[in-house]
């Protein structure tokens, strides 16, 4: 069986890596080489076997008061239970989303949630207009206001087909048909790497893979 | 491409705050 521990530690909102491989695209091996991955980012900061905010900031930016809406956004919806932290399950199960084999309809609709700031179920041409100028104060490229609002515009018009002031998913999906590069980082190749990049977990799991 | 020639969503697709492969860096 290969199995050099007897325990793995239970931290808080561990969960049975047979279970989330069993709900997502990942193996078991994946799923515990994830684990390896999570007690990385969650004992940055604080030790609590949690993913903080602050430490998802440290590890996207190298800076833990890096404030940007855009990672804002994707840890709110890691954190599903929205109690302001990240557990092992809603780290696997979100980044299962981002696996090569998940579904196209999932990426779509994980983007739209992303983008619909306000959580109104439509995305608003003001929400598109704030998420524009947060990438040109993060880039620090510079655009007049009248080119911004053009740009907001002329798209906006191009995927609100029904013309009535909002996008709204099946809109959305059908955008993103039309220019699939929008959703070309909701695929991280890595994740079907994952078990290279941390072998050392992968010789001591306890569950062999059933496929 | 230009940003100016870009629709709004792939200028924000840009951001790295959407660039999750940063996560599994050593």
């Amino acid at each position: 069986m290969g199995c050099y521990h007897s325990k793995k530690p239970k931290t808080q909102g561990y969960e049975d890596p047979t279970v989330l491989a069993a709900e997502t695209p990942f193996t078991v091996s994946e799923v515990e080489a994830l684990y390896e991955l999570f007690k990385k980012l969650s004992s940055s900061i604080i030790n609590d076997g949690l993913i903080h905010r602050e430490e998802f900031q440290l590890a996207l930016f190298r800076n833990r008061n890096m404030k940007n809406l855009f990672a804002d956004r994707i840890f709110d919806l890691f954190d599903v239970k929205r109690n302001g932290v990240i557990e092992f399950g809603e780290f696997v199960r979100s980044l299962g989303i981002f696996h090569p084999n998940a579904s196209i309809k999932d990426k779509i609709t994980f983007a739209f949630r992303l983008y619909d700031l306000r959580q109104t179920g439509f995305i608003e041409q003001e929400e598109l207009k704030e998420m524009v100028l947060a990438l040109l104060h993060e880039s620090e490229l510079t655009l007049s206001d009248d080119v911004i609002e053009t740009i907001v515009e002329k798209t906006f018009n191009e995927a609100d087909t029904n013309g009535d002031g909002k996008i709204d998913q099946e809109e959305w999906r059908e955008f993103v048909m039309k220019y699939p590069s929008l959703i070309k980082n909701m695929t991280l190749p890595y994740l079907k790497d994952i078990t290279m990049a941390f072998p050392s977990f992968v010789a001591s799991t306890e569950v062999e893979d059933s496929d | 491409a230009s940003p100016v020639t870009m629709n709004a969503f792939e200028l924000i697709s840009k951001s790295r705050g959407l660039d999750l492969a940063t996560l599994f860096e050593k």
